[in-house]
């Protein structure tokens, strides 16, 4: 048996070992609560949040 | 009993001992001198007292046979050579019966029922269904057919019946290839209620080896262009249990391809497996039943792998619905799957048989791993999923087979009985099934199916960051792909040609959003740990059930062309509503054995990223 989640576009950045690895064609072994990747959106704030805190007054 | 309207005499019967009988079936048996039939291009014989020699080893050395396999409800059973009759081909070819209606035919012989498939409406139904019996000198002879009316109001009503002793007619001399037989009444002999045609005769034996050989080496032959390669030659002598080295198959493949293309023909696989098995044996055990073939002899061998490779789509339908001896021979792989073989495939494991290995990274320990699959497993996948006949197959009632076959594996599992195989299955994975953090201890599962849905104790899969809704976690313990767009994942792990997200969603669920989305897969082995959770915080929005078949989910169906496991196979579609990631579909799919799809969760229920969700069990 198989699960499939599919996110939407541009939401989530799969963690890259995972994806290296998908690339080459071989699975890897996980455990539930392993993590599988971050919220895009979330990110791209905290990127802003950080910019924001490095803006040259 | 209710003899035949067949004209044999009492006396005639009396006055010919068994002896007198096998010889008058020996006579009736075109038996051939094998190493001549190969040698001389027309198979005929330039030596008869060969041919007397390959009969005497036929019906008197003394060697063992088997009637029945292990695996599919037939009773395994040894003989002596001397015991041994022959292989009886028996077919119901047609009846004419005294009104209209849809009829069937069955025939039970021994301990064994076969049906044939239900006729049109009809007074003269035809059903030209064949099926191949082990005949014994002191074993049963007498075959009861019976003919039933079925219909939507009375289902399988017997109208008329008769039974033949095999050993009699085939020792009778008939210029016609088939026979009328009376139908009697069950509940008055002297009714005739209809009469029945059919032809049985006995195989030639050497027949027997080639068309064996033929189903051989249909199995490896994905592109049934009737040779195999060495790769695929060594495939196949891997799967039967053999560990010769690689030099050694090379050496016995050259040895087989006597023309020296680089190809072995059918012939050369049948000369092969006619000679080489008595010197060396190639075949050790029998990749249906698992039964070591090292003590039997060549003859016994090639009947025991003929009747197991038979038996294919089980014993209730004549030629399982399928067309060809050769679709048929296949009904046996469809049996092998990677989820069954602890139960009802164990000794086909544990005797002999090889493995072959699926290269897995294992994150945590950040080393490659490798999974050992049972190497006639993945012959019997490539040959189902990687190949046209397999291809074709589907559509000839295979998808209904693996239905059913997964329905009566998930009453199995669900029995009192089954209970009995978890400790087996604990010892086969015991360096992957952790008990330590299983919830209960093994003596609290009272089915293997409680058991394969275990829980685990709180704590045992720590949740990465668990106060970041915004981090997404396995759902499951598994084997995991992901892909940043579909495009990826057809380049990379998906090849069904009608691999889409719409396909997999459904069009109920599917937007837009999700055509070009991110797609993760988690596959589950038989030792995982089969509850799968929340892979992200939300509310689930809705449920679909979308009704499909039970492939296998394993990577070798999964990098088929052919097929389309994803799209077409049993899944439970939800959409989970986040904060965080928008909408998540979370597909749940079932495969064979394991097609029984359960959900803790309502829709509107929330659940924190980690929360169990639901499980997989074996079942339909």
């Amino acid at each position: 048996s198989t699960v499939i989640c599919v996110f939407e576009k541009d939401v989530i950045e799969i963690d890259e070992d995972i994806l290296a690895n998908s690339a080459r064609s071989l699975e890897t072994l996980v455990s539930v609560g392993m993590t599988l990747g971050v919220a895009k959106k979330k990110r791209s704030e905290g990127i802003s949040r950080d910019l924001e805190d490095c803006k040259l007054e | 009993g209710h003899g035949s309207s067949r004209d044999t005499s009492e006396s005639e019967r009396e006055g010919e001992g068994g002896s007198s009988r096998i010889s008058r079936l020996k006579q009736r048996l075109h038996v051939r001198g094998h190493h001549h039939d190969h040698e001389g291009a027309g198979g005929e014989d330039k030596d008869g007292g060969d041919r007397h020699h390959h009969r005497h080893r036929i019906f008197r050395r003394r060697s063992r046979a088997i009637s029945g396999t292990g695996s599919g409800g037939l009773h395994q059973k040894l003989i002596s050579a001397d015991d041994f009759a022959g292989i009886a081909r028996l077919t119901l070819v047609s009846a004419e019966m005294k009104f209209k209606d849809k009829w069937l035919a069955c025939v039970s012989f021994g301990e064994q029922t076969f049906r044939t498939e239900v006729s049109d409406h009809t007074d003269k139904p035809v059903w030209s269904s064949e099926k191949k019996l082990l005949l014994e000198r002191n074993g049963p002879h007498v075959a009861r057919i019976s003919v039933f009316e079925t219909n939507r109001i009375s289902r399988n009503n017997l109208v008329g019946f008769c039974e033949i002793d095999l050993i009699e007619y085939l020792t009778q001399d008939s210029d016609s290839d088939f026979e009328i037989f009376d139908l009697h009444d069950p509940s008055s002999p002297e009714l005739i209620e209809g009469k029945i045609s059919l032809s049985c005769s006995i195989e030639d034996p050497m027949e027997t080896e080639k068309s064996f050989a033929r189903r051989i080496l249909s199995i490896v032959d994905y592109n049934e262009d009737g040779h195999l390669s060495l790769s695929e030659f060594s495939a196949l002598i891997k799967a039967f249990g053999n560990q010769v080295a690689t030099d050694k198959k090379e050496e016995l493949f050259k040895a087989a391809d006597k023309n020296g293309d680089g190809l072995v023909s059918v012939d050369e696989l049948a000369y092969l497996l006619a000679f080489q098995q008595e010197k060396e044996p190639l075949m050790n055990c029998c990749p249906v039943c698992g039964e070591s073939l090292e003590l039997s002899d060549k003859l016994n061998t090639v009947v025991h792998l003929t009747l197991c490779f038979d038996e294919g789509t089980g014993n209730q339908v004549m030629t399982g619905g399928f067309l060809t001896d050769k679709q048929a021979s296949y009904g046996w792989m469809f049996k092998l799957s990677e989820w069954a073989h602890f139960a009802s495939y164990d000794v086909g494991l544990n005797f002999g048989a090889s493995a072959s290995h699926i290269l897995v990274f294992d994150r945590k320990t950040k080393r490659l791993v490798e999974e050992l699959i049972d190497g006639k497993i993945v012959l019997s996948m490539r040959a189902i999923y990687q190949s046209k006949i397999g291809l074709r197959l589907m559509d000839r009632g295979a998808k209904e087979l693996l239905q059913s076959i997964s329905e009566k594996q998930g009453k199995k599992m669900n029995s009192l009985e089954s209970a009995k195989d978890i400790p087996k299955f604990v010892e086969f994975f015991k360096d992957q099934i952790n008990l330590a953090e299983v919830k209960y201890p093994l003596e609290h599962f009272k089915t293997f199916n409680e058991f394969f849905i275990r829980e685990l104790k709180p704590g045992a899969r720590p949740i990465s960051v668990m106060e970041r809704d915004d981090i997404a976690i396995c759902a499951a313990d598994s084997r995991l792909t992901a892909f940043k767009s579909v495009q990826d994942s057809l380049r990379f792990w998906i090849k069904g040609r009608k691999f889409s997200i719409q396909g997999l969603l459904g069009n109920e669920i599917c937007s837009s959003t999700f055509l070009d989305g991110t797609l993760i897969i988690f596959r589950l082995a038989p030792q995982d740990y089969h509850r799968f959770h929340f892979p992200v915080t939300g509310t689930i929005e809705q449920f679909v059930n979308v009704p499909g078949c039970l492939y296998t989910v394993n990577p070798v169906a999964v990098n088929s062309e052919y097929c389309n496991v994803f799209t077409e196979n049993k899944r439970v579609v939800s959409i989970i509503s986040t904060a965080d990631f928008g909408k998540v579909a979370f597909v749940a799919i079932g495969a064979t054995m394991v097609g029984s799809i359960t959900f803790l969760k309502e829709e509107g229920d929330h659940g924190k990223k980690g929360d169990e969700l639901g499980y997989f069990s074996f079942g339909g």
